[in-house]
């Protein structure tokens, strides 16, 4: 469903500084896929995943998804084409803070047009999927750290992506409430989602039926759960 | 060195609904103690690491540093205090992304009125200890995660604080930097730093001499390290 093929992603510091951030990445993640991508930190790990989920464009290379080349892609295409197939929950969360818990779930829904009864209604129903019903008026600096990162995950599968690719979706969680998002993936893998994790955490990177190890900025070993 | 007396901590979200972070909380810190602070997520570990960081003032309670009752302090001389005697690292670093990282690891030098070039190069020490010499001139949003909490654990010890308090200090981190990271705070507390951290993680609480669990806002059990 989503194919990388040779990518590079080279940061442009200065006039004379680079950071290669990605080094020749190719990787293919099949429909319905869990599969999990862990390496040290500083690595590339996010940038990968920013690629894939196409909040990034590659300095060389290609990134297809269902088979079409998105390099000929606008970036109003390219953002359409994510918000519709991709449910994304980044690193350190993103939620606007000047919006409530609720509005910020809405967000992907929005470009499709929907009542805003029929929005609210699908929003509150994400929330009680993370268990964070309580806290849907509230603000995001008004929530602790796990509770935000419940909401950036709610926000991420409101709109019944395809895909959901998760940057440590459970960094900043306790073991019971960790347990419990790795329960709604698998829930969600069993529908036939396409999951992509990025981690540090062997136990969830277990939960995958492949793992990606990388490492300089390139994939240096891959192991699947038999 | 700190003393935190039956505090409690309410966050009134409007006329009608309050949440209470903090429900009666007194904790002895002695000097040079390596303690650790355990619980679930949203259960008030940050607001007790804040209060006990003199970052916020509880609701109810008494907070003394060194003896001296903070409560009678003005918010200038609070913000005094903490300078001098205290190194925070934040859950999600508050790093300035206006700001180069060494000029970021310079911000608690500044109200010493040290000379630019003592202060750079003390900043320079401090970004050595955590590995982190490569990024000096670069932003905080050109690194990855945890090389941004380790720009984060550097801004809070290049002023020599007695006290660090660290919430969250290896969430982002890979366990080898992870393992990294609790080596330099093991030499800190040999140093005679008392330490203070919050985790989720059972093996970063066993670096400490005594675990502290929180629920629901109180201190609920106690564990030494014999
Ligand atoms: N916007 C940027 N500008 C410049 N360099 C960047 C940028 N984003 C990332 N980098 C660099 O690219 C490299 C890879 O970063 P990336 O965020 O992908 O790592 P990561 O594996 O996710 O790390 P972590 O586990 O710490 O989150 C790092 O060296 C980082 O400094
Ligand atoms: N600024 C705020 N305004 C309103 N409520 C708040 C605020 N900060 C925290 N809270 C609430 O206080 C409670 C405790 O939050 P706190 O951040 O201390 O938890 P925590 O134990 O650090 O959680 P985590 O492990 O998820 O970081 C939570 O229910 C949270 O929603
Ligand atoms: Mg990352
Ligand atoms: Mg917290």
């Amino acid at each position: 469903v989503v194919d990388v093929i040779d990518v590079t992603k080279v940061y442009k510091l200065s006039e004379s500084v680079e950071t290669w951030a990605l080094r020749g990445v190719s990787l293919s993640v099949r429909e319905g896929e869990y599969l999990a991508v862990m390496g040290p930190s500083g690595h590339g790990k996010s940038t990968l995943l920013h690629i894939m989920g196409l909040l990034e464009r590659p300095s060389s290379g290609k990134v297809l998804v269902d088979g079409a080349d998105t390099s000929k892609l606008s970036d109003k295409e390219l953002a359409n084409l994510r918000g519709v197939k991709i449910g994304f929950v980044f690193q350190y969360f993103n939620l606007i803070n000047r919006m409530t818990v609720l509005e910020n779930i809405e967000l992907p829904l929005i470009p499709r047009g929907m009542p805003k009864s029929e929005r609210r209604r699908l929003a509150m129903e994400a929330l009680f999927k993370v268990e964070g019903e309580d806290w849907f008026e509230k603000r995001p600096n008004q929530l602790s750290g796990g509770q935000q990162q419940r909401v950036a995950l709610a926000r991420a599968i409101v709109h019944n992506p395809k895909i959901i690719m998760a940057d440590e979706p459970t960094g900043s969680l306790d073991s019971k409430t960790e347990a419990e998002i790795l329960g709604l993936f698998r829930k969600l893998n069993k529908e036939g989602k396409t999951i992509v994790v990025v981690t540090h955490n062997k136990s969830i990177a277990y939960e995958a039926e492949r793992i990606v190890y990388i490492k300089d900025g390139k994939i240096v070993d891959e192991e699947r759960r038999i």
